[in-house]
C-alpha cells in the first residue's frame, strides 16, 4: 500500500480496496477540503462511498462527478482517483479551481458500482452491470445506465435479464442508482451532473430516450463544443459531441437525462479516451494522459457551471 | 476466473443502412454470446464486438458472406488481461 497520495501509483490500476484505502488517505491529509460520505450499500453490503471536496458554507450550490457505473471501464475509476488528487493540489494554486471551490462543492463517486468493479478483479474482468439478482436464475445483474426514471423501460434498454444493457425490474430497482437518486435530491442544489464512461471520445448531453432536443439544447452544445477544444488542447485527442440520441443510439433510463430532468441542466456524460486499439482494456500507461485531458473538459464545464448560476 | 482465451475483438464498418442492420441481426443471435463494445449505430460508425473463441469462425463468416468489412481489433483478449494483471503484480510487488 501507498503510505501517502503522494507516493501513490496513479499510473496503474488499482482494486476496489486500494481506492477505499487512497480515499481514506485523502481526506486524513487534506480534512479541511474533503469528507468522505457514505450515500448507501451496495446489494452485496459493501460501502458506497463519495468524497466531498468543500471549502465550507451549507448546502452549497455543487457538481456531482461519478465514474464507473459500467464496472469494466477502468479507466473511468483510475481517471477519477486522478481527479480526487488534482483538486486537492490545484486548490489554493490554480485560479480556476480555487474559484469554483470558494463557491461550489464537488461531489465526486470514483466506483460508482462497486459490486461490479470488485467482481470485475476477481471473476470477470469484463463484467459491465450491478450483481443484483433478477427474474432470471441464469443471469446476474442489471445495466446501472439503464435504470434511472428517465424514459424508464423505453427502447435503448433490454427487458432480457441475460442482457448487458438490462433495465432492471423498475426504475431506481438498483441501490446504487437509488443512493445517488437519494443523495441528489436530498441535496437540492445540486447544479451539474456529469457521468464518466469510457470508450470512443465522445461528450454527450441530454437526451437519450427521445429525440426531442433538450430546452436548453444551445447552451449544452457551445459548452460541449469548448469543453472538447479545451481537452483535446493537450494531446489532440479528438472528441465528437452532441446529443445522446444523435450522436451515438437511443439510450432510455441513463442517468444524465434523470439529472436533466431534475432541474440540473449541465448535465453531460464522457466517453473517455481509446486509441481504436484496447476497448476497455486501456493500458494503464495511458491513465494519466487520459485523466489529464479530461480534467480540461471537466474544468470548462465547472467553471461554466460556476459562472452562469441559475 | 472467466476465462478469454481465444475471444477476439473485431471492428466492423458498416457501409449502408443496410449493413447496420445485418449487424443489428448478428446482435440478436444470443447462441453467438457476442458481447457488443460499441453497438452497430449508423453507416461509418465502427462497431467493436467481442467475440468468444467458439464463435469467431461463425461470425467471421456471417460477416464476408454480407460483404461487411472487418478487422481484428484485439486478437486475444486473454493475452492482453494476463499484461493488465502482470503490470498491476508488478506494481504491488
Amino acid at each position: 500500500r501507498a503510505s501517502s497520495t503522494d507516493t501513490f501509483n496513479y499510473a496503474t490500476y488499482h482494486t476496489l480496496e486500494e481506492i477505499y484505502d487512497f480515499m481514506d488517505k485523502l481526506v486524513a491529509e487534506h480534512p479541511q477540503l474533503v469528507s468522505k460520505l457514505q450515500i448507501g450499500s451496495t446489494y452485496e453490503g459493501l460501502p458506497i462511498h463519495v468524497l466531498k471536496f468543500s471549502t465550507g458554507g451549507s448546502q452549497r450550490p455543487a457538481i456531482w462527478i461519478d465514474t464507473g457505473i459500467h464496472s469494466r471501464e477502468w479507466i473511468t475509476q483510475a481517471s477519477g482517483v486522478w481527479f480526487a488528487k488534482k483538486i486537492t493540489e490545484d486548490y489554493g494554486q490554480d485560479p480556476t479551481v480555487t474559484s469554483i471551490l470558494d463557491n461550489l462543492d464537488i461531489f465526486l463517486e470514483i466506483v460508482t458500482n462497486p459490486d461490479g468493479f470488485a467482481f470485475t478483479h476477481s471473476q470477470n474482468r469484463l463484467w459491465r452491470k450491478t450483481r443484483s439478482a433478477t427474474s432470471s436464475p441464469l443471469c446476474v445483474g442489471v445495466d446501472a445506465n439503464r435504470n434511472w426514471d428517465a424514459g424508464f423501460g423505453k427502447a435503448g434498454a433490454s427487458s432480457s435479464p441475460c442482457s448487458d444493457t438490462y433495465h432492471g425490474k423498475s426504475a431506481n430497482s438498483e441501490v446504487e442508482v437509488q443512493a445517488i437518486v437519494n443523495f441528489v435530491k436530498n441535496h437540492g442544489n445540486i447544479k451539474a451532473f456529469i457521468s464518466i464512461h469510457s470508450y470512443s471520445q465522445l461528450l454527450l448531453y441530454p437526451y437519450g430516450y427521445t429525440s426531442q432536443p433538450a430546452p436548453d439544447q444551445t447552451e449544452l452544445h457551445q459548452v460541449a463544443k469548448s469543453a472538447v477544444t479545451a481537452l483535446a488542447s493537450l494531446y489532440g485527442t479528438e472528441y465528437q459531441y452532441g446529443s445522446i440520441i444523435d450522436t451515438i443510439y437511443q439510450a432510455s433510463g441513463s442517468s444524465i437525462d434523470w439529472a436533466y430532468n431534475q432541474g440540473i441542466k449541465y448535465a453531460f456524460t464522457f466517453e473517455l479516451r481509446d486509441t481504436g486499439r484496447y476497448g476497455f482494456l486501456l493500458p494503464a500507461s495511458q491513465i494519466i494522459p487520459t485523466a489529464q485531458e479530461t480534467w480540461l473538459g471537466l474544468l470548462t464545464i465547472m467553471e461554466h457551471t460556476q459562472t452562469h448560476p441559475y | 476466473s472467466e476465462n478469454f482465451v481465444g475471444h477476439q475483438v473485431l471492428r466492423i464498418t458498416a457501409a449502408d443502412a443496410a449493413q447496420v442492420q445485418k449487424v443489428a441481426e448478428l446482435q440478436d443471435l444470443e447462441h453467438l454470446k457476442l458481447d457488443f463494445w460499441r453497438g452497430p449505430t449508423q453507416p461509418g460508425s465502427p462497431i467493436d464486438v467481442r467475440v468468444p473463441f467458439a464463435s469467431v469462425q461463425a461470425v467471421k463468416i456471417f460477416l464476408e458472406a454480407h460483404g461487411l468489412s472487418y478487422e481484428v481489433m484485439i486478437k486475444d483478449v486473454q493475452e492482453l488481461l494476463d499484461e493488465e494483471q502482470e503490470q498491476m503484480l508488478a506494481f504491488r510487488s
